[in-house]
């Protein structure tokens, strides 16, 4: 049988409304070493990867490797019956065709559980490789939102350049041009509000911003997100998501025809 | 004018 119980049961929440608007359907992976995720979206454009590490559970338990198709937005619409604080149990027997969310007040004074019936779901797993990235940006989380956020009115494509002077956002369209450049400041005198920036060799790439937009939903669920880019392969968002694992996207650049 | 890549073309099957 799987069982698992994570205390920051609004964390289960966060990683769904983040991930439920790119993938409809995936499976769920558990194991012995921890709950995972891997899926694109339908236009195979992008990829959610999350890793939810066994340690990082109160209590984890998984007898036989098991993978669990949900439907995302059923999973959401359950979840947002947890209150905020509560103790999110799951539960999956072995050879059954759902998967209980045990709730607990904090105060153990309210305890509900909810039975989503589970779906087979044909998934392909991509293998990603091991990169040697050429940069990596890593800001605040809500700087992130923000940017894509304002360059989406500009225009719907974002090149994102990293030099030695910093990394460059850049979109243009019907409107006129946007540039946003965030340059490494690790002396900020909040902790939340420094950028950091790793650069191997200048890269410039564009994507997509409707993507980006997306995947800035996960900002509750971390202070920064770091930005990879390596020519000519996809970008990784990564939100790392304390003492558990990370929620990772991925997704392909424009390519000049 | 640049096309969208697709993931596959990046990323192999496991």
């Amino acid at each position: 049988m799987f069982e698992a119980r994570l205390v920051q049961g609004n964390l289960l929440k966060k990683v769904v409304d983040a991930v439920k608007d790119l993938v409809t359907d995936a499976n769920f992976d558990c194991s012995s070493s921890g709950f995972t995720l891997q899926a694109m979206d339908n236009s195979h454009v992008s990829l959610v990867s999350l890793s939810l590490r066994s340690d990082g559970f109160e209590h984890f338990r998984c007898d036989r490797n098991m993978s669990m198709g949900m439907s995302l937005g059923n999973l959401a619409k359950i979840l947002k019956c947890a209150g905020n604080d509560d103790i999110v149990t799951m539960k999956a027997a072995d050879d059954g065709d759902t998967v209980t969310f045990m709730f607990e007040s904090p105060k153990e004074d309210r305890v509900s559980d909810f039975e989503l019936k589970l779906m087979d779901i044909d998934s392909e797993h991509l293998g990603i490789p091991d990169t040697d990235y050429a940069a990596t940006v890593t800001l605040p989380a809500a700087e992130y939102q923000r940017i894509c956020r304002d360059l989406s009115s500009i225009g719907d494509t974002v090149v994102i350049s990293a030099t030695k002077d910093g990394v460059k956002f850049s979109s243009s369209g019907d409107v006129g041009t946007a540039n946003i450049t965030v340059r490494q400041n690790t002396t900020a005198d909040k902790k939340e509000e420094q950028v950091s920036i790793d650069l191997k060799e200048p890269v410039a790439l564009t994507f997509a911003l409707r993507y980006l937009n997306s995947f800035a939903k996960a900002t509750p669920l971390a202070s920064h997100v770091s930005l990879s880019m390596a020519r000519d392969l996809p970008v990784m968002v990564d939100y790392q998501i304390s003492d558990m694992g990370h929620l990772r996207f991925y997704l392909a650049p424009k390519i000049e025809d | 004018k640049a096309s969208q890549g697709r993931l596959e073309s990046f990323f192999g099957p496991v």
